[in-house]
């Protein structure tokens, strides 16, 4: 089973259509392996992505290196995933 | 094993073993109302059930409901199941409820893509497509949603069998989208089809696969705003409204715009909340809040449409 210890997910609130295009530009790089779960469309919408713990300080660097603004949703994935398998089992039970 | 409904936790997430013998209690609890409908079986065998809303009469106008057609959003699952139940119970105590059933009849597709939903259970809990293998890459899965031959293979859809908005091969290669293709296409008498999704409290309506504005826009809009405030109602929750073109994005292959091209006008795709903070990990404390607020707007849209026959 896949695990994602230490992935983070991050939340843009994009202020322009250039840091939507900065963002656009993430989604088409394989090499993070970034996960939009928001995609970058508009200035009225968030963007939410999982980023995994590999790629952590490359997307933070990229991000700080154009200004964009950013704050963690969730610090460790897994560990939210753990607390919900954990109560589906006490739920089976 | 759950031997009633009443002593189901509705505010749980479950797998997909538990979700479907639930349904056969359901079905055994109103016998005169709800029927279980094999669909067809999905890539990896697993049969599609759907839940049938109906008091009688032959291919009476219906509703069509589905949630969970993308795995990883669980608490899509988690509020159809809760609307199933909703609708069962409040039949015969709900007088609006009670009056729709008497003329139309409601289909539910609670699991929409059953080999993901395993496989979030099992293998990967952020994945989000069918499980098909895919000719000529290692790559599995079709994201459903890009895979309905309305504007097929268009802007917004991936060519990338990696890529998690694949749209396929070809339009309903899917089986997964042939059998819901095929069963609304031989009933022939839906008129609303409702494809609930999750996350960032939208309702939408055609088209995705253009920013042109459908026919019915204004119509569409007007009931949306509607539905939306309803659900709003409850706890406050923010939704927006408008096409899937522009209020997200372009995305070609998308179920509600073949609907809507079918001729079912009361096309909408809801995408439930997130409050913020957690996204597709949802916790199960918030299943009931949220099908209790979309429930609001559900039954706003299935009233209109009782009321609007065409």
């Amino acid at each position: 089973e896949r695990v994602f210890t230490g992935d983070q997910v991050i939340r843009v609130n994009v202020e322009s259509e250039e840091q939507i295009q900065l963002l656009q530009a993430l989604e088409t790089q394989q090499e993070w392996e970034l996960d939009f779960w928001l995609h970058p469309v508009s200035t009225e919408l968030p963007v939410d992505i999982r980023v995994p713990r590999g790629s952590l300080s490359s997307v933070m660097e990229y991000l700080s290196a154009n200004n964009i603004l950013y704050s963690v949703v969730i610090n460790n994935l897994q560990e939210l995933l753990d607390e919900e398998k954990a109560e589906m089992v006490v739920n089976q039970m | 094993k759950e031997r009633s409904t009443r002593s189901f936790n509705f505010g749980a997430y479950h797998p997909l073993e538990t979700l479907y013998s639930w349904m056969d209690t359901l079905v055994a609890e109103h016998p005169n109302l709800v029927t279980k409908q094999e669909i067809g079986r999905s890539y990896e065998n697993r049969p599609m059930y759907v839940l049938k809303f109906s008091t009688g009469g032959n291919k009476r106008p219906a509703i069509w409901i589905d949630t969970g057609i993308h795995s990883r959003e669980w608490v899509s699952q988690a509020t159809g199941v809760w609307t199933a139940k909703k609708i069962a119970t409040d039949y015969g105590n709900d007088e609006s409820l009670t009056s729709l059933l008497n003329t139309m009849d409601i289909y539910m597709l609670i699991v929409a893509n059953p080999d993901g939903y395993a496989y979030t259970h099992t293998s990967d809990r952020m994945w989000r497509k069918t499980r098909s293998k895919i000719s000529g890459s290692v790559c599995r899965g079709v994201d459903p949603n890009r895979n309905w031959d309305a504007g097929f293979g268009g802007p917004g859809a991936s060519t990338n069998p990696c890529s998690d908005s694949y749209h396929g091969p070809s339009a309903h290669s899917e089986i997964e989208v042939k059998n819901v293709v095929d069963l609304i296409k031989s009933h022939g008498n839906f008129k609303s089809f409702i494809s609930v999704h999750a996350y960032s409290q939208l309702l939408m309506y055609p088209y995705g696969y253009t920013c042109k504005s459908v026919y019915n826009q204004a119509e569409l809009d007007s009931v949306g705003r509607a539905a939306a405030q309803k659900l709003t109602s409850l706890y406050g929750t923010k939704y927006k409204v408008g096409s899937i073109c522009n209020i997200i994005y372009q995305a070609s292959g998308g179920s509600i715009d073949w609907s809507y091209n079918l001729g079912i006008r009361y096309s909408f795709a809801f995408e439930l909340r997130d409050t913020g903070r957690y996204g597709f990990i949802l916790p199960a404390s918030q299943i009931i809040p949220t099908a209790s607020e979309t429930w609001l707007g559900l039954k706003h849209i299935m009233e209109y449409v009782r009321d609007h026959p065409y």
